[in-house]
């Protein structure tokens, strides 16, 4: 672990009287080695880790008994920042329907995770209303009905042949007469360098004014998260990230990558196949699994 | 490039080390690569940084050359070919370029259904196989993935196919059910056969960063493996983790999948890869 490497450096160091400044510097190559390991963007990383050494480099470390437990609190101190506050909650319109879009790249969990939204927004006792978007994926539109239905919330659809402007519109017209609170609106899997993709969801998100736009990442993604984070955050107004997948084994570096170049909140976490399996995000768990 | 008699400008070579590590090569597969390049520059007098990166260019070239490309299949129909993953890597998608790939080369295709499990998953293959024109054997939602690929194997025969391809559902490599049950598939899917199954191919997501890893080493553990399909290369993501399993796990790429639509699939070629991580 990290924890045990850096002991490791430090004890060897200390073997040679007391602690300079280019021995915080070699301690921190281990922090910069587990970051890069744990998917962590290599720009973040350095960042990250030039932001540590400043911190480590003032508090006294070089005098410190224990410094590689202090180098691991700075440096758990610093992903816990960088992952931002607890922030897992859904911004609702003063006046219903609240939209939330849902966009991202290809097998991201989208479909599954507008299900779990949807589970989660009935048990907060509001109805809401899914808008199948995806006009191009063979069976999206089924997809989404029969999730949907696994949770009881319907799925509007004008089929594939119809504009997802002319369908998201017509969605909320919908929701209006039947007072449903909540659209959300699921939309097609779209590399973030696909123009004309990206020009759809720009209009999409134009159309519709959502309370919400939120990017669903595959936590696994790796150095290649702060391009599709910044795309997005570049052409439309972001308000939220969605991990998923974060039931398997990976170390998760994405949600520091996608934090540092964005700025925005990480609201919930996908940890499972089943429309329950939907988490709130607690940045201090996230840090620990990061650092290994 | 030089900056004394045999020492090699170590700036560039930094330079190198973060294109890899950007590429999602891994830090220390990138660390291992750029130590061996400095030695070849030592050893063979490397002089201009273009030659530098030409040199590491054919350096992985020559890690990820595999002659077991793309497919082995038996000469007696019907050969199998079993296609895994973790979920929304590309499987499904994949199945049908492969299709239409197979078609192109005169062969009579099936498909089998065997993701019986996610929504809509075999509406989607069906959908594929209309689309590409091929045959498919599917059960209904639910039913028992194994049984589908023994029917598919049956039909092949009947109906004189060359080649069925087996889709399976999306599954984390950590969830040991799932994995055993994928395990009973490939026992059922060579009983069918009464030979080894002829390509056993993990698709992988070329966005996916290190935990690829885990996932070859996983799935390499649960089945015989025979090659990597690594789909999603028309992002901006280089997919360089298939150097460290190469490098680990002596597993072939096969296939690279470059888009959406059926014809979007070219067998892989090391020394393009290669070059493209330094476009
Ligand atoms: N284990 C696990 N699987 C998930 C999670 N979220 C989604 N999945 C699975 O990931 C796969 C892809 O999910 P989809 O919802 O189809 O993804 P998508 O983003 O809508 O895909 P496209 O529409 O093609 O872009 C499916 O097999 C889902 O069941 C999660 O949190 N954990
Ligand atoms: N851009 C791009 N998208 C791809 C590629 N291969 C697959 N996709 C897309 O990725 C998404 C997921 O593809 P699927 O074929 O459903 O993935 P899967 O592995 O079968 O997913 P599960 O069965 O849910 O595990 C779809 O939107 C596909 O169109 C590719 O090479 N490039
Ligand atoms: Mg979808
Ligand atoms: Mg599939």
């Amino acid at each position: 672990s990290l924890t045990q490497k850096l002991q490791g450096v430090f004890q060897r160091l200390r073997g040679k009287g007391t602690l300079k400044e280019q021995d915080i510097t070699e301690a921190l190559r281990e922090v910069r080695l587990a970051l890069l390991e744990a998917d962590v963007n290599f720009r973040v990383a350095r960042d990250l880790c030039a932001r540590i050494k400043e911190k480590a480099v003032g508090q006294e470390v070089l005098e410190s008994l224990t410094p590689s437990q202090q180098v691991i609190k700075i440096v758990h101190e610093e992903l816990c920042a960088l992952l931002g506050e607890d922030e897992s909650r859904l911004q609702y319109a003063s006046r219903p329907p609240t939209v939330i879009l849902m966009v991202g790249v290809q097998g991201s969990g989208k479909t599954t995770t507008c299900a779990k939204l949807a589970h989660l927004i009935r048990r907060q006792g509001r109805r809401s209303m899914l808008v199948a978007c995806d006009i191009y994926r063979p069976a999206a539109i089924k997809q989404l009905e029969v999730v949907g239905a696994q949770v009881g919330v319907p799925a509007f659809t004008l089929g594939d042949r119809t504009d997802v402007v002319d369908i998201a519109r017509a969605a909320v017209e919908r929701a209006r007469e039947q007072g449903v609170d909540v659209l959300i609106v699921d939309t097609a899997g779209r590399l973030h360098v696909d123009q004309v993709m990206m020009d759809e969801v720009a209009r999409l998100e134009e159309a519709l004014q959502p309370q919400e736009a939120l990017l669903v990442l595959d936590a696994m993604t790796g150095q290649d998260a702060v391009n599709i984070a910044s795309e997005f955050a570049g052409r439309l107004n972001i308000t939220g990230f969605i991990l998923t997948k974060l039931d398997g084994d990976t170390r998760g570096g994405a949600a520091l990558s996608v934090r540092a170049v964005s700025g925005k909140p990480i609201k919930f976490v996908g940890v499972g196949e089943k429309p329950e399996m939907l988490e709130p995000f607690h940045p201090e768990r996230m840090a620990s699994r990061i650092l290994g | 490039l030089f900056t004394g008699r045999g020492r090699v400008d170590e700036a560039f070579l930094d330079e190198l080390e973060e294109t890899l590590i950007e590429s999602d090569v891994g830090v220390h597969t990138a660390t291992r690569l750029v130590g061996e390049l400095r030695e070849a520059a030592r050893r063979e007098g490397i002089e201009t940084s273009e030659q530098l990166r030409d040199r590491l260019v054919s350096l992985m070239a020559g890690l990820l050359q595999d002659e077991r490309r793309p497919l082995r299949l038996a000469p007696e129909p019907p050969a199998l070919i079993l296609v895994v993953g973790v979920n929304g890597t590309g499987k499904t998608t994949s199945i049908a370029k492969l299709a239409y790939w197979l078609r192109g080369q005169g062969k009579k295709v099936l498909l089998a259904a065997a993701d019986t499990f996610r929504a809509a998953a075999i509406d989607q293959l069906e959908l594929w196989a209309q689309r590409v024109g091929v045959d498919i054997v599917r059960h209904h939602e639910g039913a028992d993935p194994a049984a589908v690929v023994y029917d598919a194997v049956q039909a092949a025969r009947a109906r004189g196919a060359d080649v069925v391809i087996a889709d399976t559902a999306g599954r984390l490599h950590t969830r040991v059910n799932l994995m055993e049950e994928l395990k009973k598939v490939h026992r059922v899917a060579e009983r069918a056969l009464g030979r080894p199954v002829d390509e056993v191919l993990l698709v992988l997501d070329a966005t996916v960063g290190q935990n690829s890893v885990s996932q070859a080493r996983h799935f390499a553990q649960a089945l015989p493996l025979t090659g990597i399909l690594l789909a999603k290369m028309d992002g901006t993501a280089r997919g360089g983790v298939i150097v460290t399993i190469k490098d680990e796990l002596g597993l072939p790429i096969k296939f690279i999948g470059t888009g959406e639509k059926p014809e979007k699939l070219a067998p892989f070629n090391p020394q393009e890869f290669a070059a493209a991580l330094f476009a």
